[in-house]
């Protein structure tokens, strides 16, 4: 069973074209394995990324040294998914 | 007909099981109309494709006559947004609940046959329920690679390979070896050409509420876009009369993000000229976690969407 331990997902706000082609960059980079829930595309649409447990601090440091804003939707992914299962096996007994 | 038990919760997310024998009670009046059309296509390869089609617990909503034009439902085809299998599950029951009771209803079927397909990638949604709840592609095994499946709605074949999809197969937006690899997406393109009269193709996603129309695999306009705009913010008006949910409409390119391979593209390029996707309510606090008590005035608000489409569809023939 996959787990989303410490998983965070990112909400990024956008305010330029420049910003968006940094995310863009930061899309490409495998090694992140970020999943990109709303995929970089222009300023006004604000962009939503999970990002495995190991990889958070790095990205948060790329976005902020490049100054672009982000808050965090999903603190612990892993957290919401228990409570969701727990709703789910509830809902089937 | 509507020949449902009471006892299935609608407003609960359910497994696969219990979505294909109790959705719409017993286990005949949800596939006898399927089987009846299933025995009538003498193609056995075909066939095979479509009771594949069957499993995928499809409902089929006809009040009889061979000519009806149709219009096409399909949702769930990334597994992990589990309210738009919720929401069509409800919708199912919807429309077979108000027929000869809601004359809007009636008057549709009398005229309009809908095929709504309630979860489109089943082996995925198995798969959020068993093994990872974020997974959304299909299930299927790459060759030369140890990861697994193909995200369903760049296979089509649709400016296949194009921007906004993924060549690498451990992607979550892997386009597939090839279009309509993935037997997920050939059972519905097989189906739709051998039916030959769909008129509308409406596909069902969620997230952040958006209604769009073609192009994502472009960013030129489609030659129907005053019409598919205007019908698309009439349906989002329907929709927010609801609870007040706002819908952003457009192109998927304009919307969102350029995408090849995507299901819409493919049918409106292939004639279906209403061809639209919803991506239901969510406002992205909660990713494809949303809430159980959120299914309900989803599927209501997205049904009032639905009929309006439906409705312009059986108002204007083409």
């Amino acid at each position: 069973l996959e787990t989303f331990v410490g998983h965070q997902i990112l909400r990024i706000k956008t305010r330029n074209e420049e910003e968006v082609k940094k995310l863009q960059l930061l899309e490409s980079l495998e090694r992140f394995e970020l999943d990109f829930w709303i995929n970089p595309s222009t300023p006004a649409r604000p962009v939503d990324v999970r990002i495995p447990t190991s990889c958070v601090q790095a990205v948060k440091a790329f976005l902020e040294s490049h100054g672009i804003e982000y808050s965090i939707l999903i603190e612990d992914l892993q957290v919401v998914l228990d409570k969701e299962k727990q709703d789910l096996a509830c809902s089937q007994q | 007909r509507d020949r449902s038990s009471n006892s299935f919760n609608y407003g609960t997310y359910n497994s696969l099981d219990s979505v294909s024998t109790s959705a719409l009670g017993e286990e005949d009046s949800f596939f006898l109309a399927f089987f009846h059309i299933l025995s009538s296509i003498k193609h056995p390869i075909l066939r095979s494709k479509m009771s594949f089609c069957l499993l995928l617990a499809h409902g089929f909503f006809s009040t009889g006559g061979s000519d009806h034009p149709a219009i096409w439902i399909d949702a769930g085809i990334h597994s992990r947004e589990w309210v738009t299998q919720a929401s069509a599950i409800w919708i199912a029951k919807k429309i077979a609940s108000d027929y000869e009771k809601d004359p809007s209803i009636t008057s549709l079927l009398n005229k309009t046959d809908i095929f709504l397909l309630t979860v489109a990638n089943p082996d995925g949604y198995v798969f959020t329920h068993t093994t990872n709840r974020m997974w959304r592609k299909t299930r299927s095994r790459n060759q030369g690679s140890l990861c697994v499946g193909v995200d369903p709605n760049r296979n089509w074949d649709a400016g296949f390979g194009g921007p906004g999809a993924s060549s690498n197969p451990c992607s979550d937006s892997y386009r597939g070896p090839g279009a309509n690899s993935e037997v997920e997406v050939k059972s519905i393109v097989d189906f739709i050409k051998n039916h030959g009269n769909i008129r509308a193709f409406l596909t069902l996603h969620s997230y952040s509420q958006l209604l769009m129309y073609p192009y994502g695999y472009k960013c030129t306009e489609p030659a129907d876009r005053a019409e598919l705009d205007a019908l698309g913010r009439a349906a989002a008006s329907s929709i927010q009369s609801l609870y007040g949910t706002t819908f952003t409409v457009g192109s998927i390119c304009t919307t969102i993000y350029q995408a090849s391979g995507g299901s819409i593209d493919w049918s409106y390029d292939y004639g279906i000229k209403y061809s639209f996707a919803f991506e239901l309510r969510d406002t992205g606090r909660y990713g494809f976690l949303l809430p159980a008590d959120q299914i309900i005035p989803t599927a209501e608000e997205t049904w009032l969407g639905l009929k309006k489409i439906i409705q312009h569809v059986r108002d204007n023939p083409y």
